[in-house]
């Protein structure tokens, strides 16, 4: 199958579009269950690598010439299978992993050895955890137990992949499902919980700053990102059991604006489907102005937040449907997997 | 949205709630 067939660039969608840049089989592989990136150093040449990781196993692949990749490292886990792989935003040469039956049982780190060149891994964390989020600064936020029980941690790691020192954030009276950092105030953190409320935590002090209800239209909302202007708290979120509403459709994602200071907020916009096509959403992933989506046809959609549209869809192609889409560290690449281990680069532009 | 919705705002939300929740 050429590129040329492959790529969908759906351009009455909008300005801009998706053009494929390679795709990377894994034959060894066929239960993908996440794809990332990271930055890797190497006899002085820092490269942007693909992680993908199946059920026993993590591999990380480094660019050749021509859109071609090598894979480079392979670190099997064979005793827990991999969940997740944790994105770190700001860290080279380690990758998180959680690992678990049907929650996350454990969170470990991979990298390989300065010295002799050896793989590692180092276990950072065990429990039942609920949530999991790389933090700027090489932290790890992270929450285990549920309700009365709930522990809420963040953990620095050091390069060598082990934890600097641990900090206990004040924990809710209800299970959290998703954190997000707050862009544009250094020290907040929120959190979405099953109860569908959002909290604010100062992580200097550890405190709850407030709780404050999403709304009764948005159950199980899911946080992907939030930032603070004009002295409002803007959040992204997802709604994966959110009920078809006849005005609206079913939105794959909807910003909210909330008040800090009352606690009262309002939906400010929501990102669906164009006319005529039809899927809810599975799962995605927002970075920077840009919003993706799986959704249950198969079908990756891609929204600009800023123009509040659609901008590319990427039907299934010969191989099969989507299963998992994610943004490269830069938000310019879109990784989009599928069940049988292909893993797909595209460029957003 | 309009200021009534959502009641005073304020620029400093984060300083303020923080000094709030302070023991």
């Amino acid at each position: 199958t050429t590129a040329e067939q492959l790529a969908v660039a759906l351009s009455d969608l909008g300005d801009r579009s998706l053009h494929l840049a390679s795709k990377l089989k894994n034959p060894s592989s066929s239960c993908a269950v996440d794809v990332s990136t990271v930055w890797w150093e190497s006899a002085g040449c820092t490269e942007l690598c693909i992680l993908t990781a199946c059920e026993t196993s993590v591999s990380l692949w480094k660019p050749l010439a021509s859109s071609q990749w090598r894979k480079a490292y392979t670190w099997h886990l064979a005793e827990i299978p991999v969940i997740q792989i944790v994105p770190l935003p700001d860290v080279c040469n380690l990758v998180c992993v959680a690992l678990g039956e049907l929650e996350i049982g454990e969170i470990r780190l991979l990298l390989c050895s300065s010295e002799d060149g050896s793989l590692k891994q180092s276990l950072m964390r065990t429990g039942n955890i609920k949530a999991v989020l790389g933090l700027t600064n090489r932290r790890l936020v992270s929450s285990s137990g549920a309700l009365q029980d709930q522990q809420i941690e963040i953990i620095s790691v050091l390069e060598a992949g082990r934890s600097k020192e641990r900090q206990s954030l004040m924990p809710p009276e209800e299970t959290i499902l998703a954190f997000a950092e707050v862009e544009g105030i250094r020290d907040a953190l929120v959190g979405t919980t099953a109860m569908n409320n959002l909290v604010i935590w100062n992580l200097k002090t550890g405190q709850i700053l407030k709780k404050m209800h999403v709304g009764y239209s948005y159950p199980a909302s899911i946080c992907h990102r939030a930032y603070s202007d004009s002295g409002l708290l803007f959040v992204v979120l997802s709604h994966p059991h959110a009920k078809e509403n006849e005005s609206c459709g079913n939105p794959a994602f909807r910003v909210r604006a909330f008040n800090p200071r009352t606690a009262r907020s309002t939906g400010v916009m929501f990102f669906s489907l164009p006319p005529g096509h039809s899927g809810r959403y599975l799962e995605g992933e927002v970075k920077g102005g840009s919003a993706a989506a799986v959704l249950t046809s198969g079908t990756i959609a891609v929204w600009d937040l800023f123009l509040g549209q659609c901008t590319a869809l990427l039907p299934p192609n010969t191989d099969g449907k989507w299963s998992l889409v994610r943004w490269s560290v830069t938000d310019s690449c879109l990784l989009a997997g599928q069940k049988d281990g292909s893993v797909y680069m595209y460029h957003y532009s | 949205c309009s200021e009534s919705d959502l009641g005073p705002i304020s620029l400093n939300w984060f300083e303020e709630l923080s000094t709030e929740a302070l023991p």
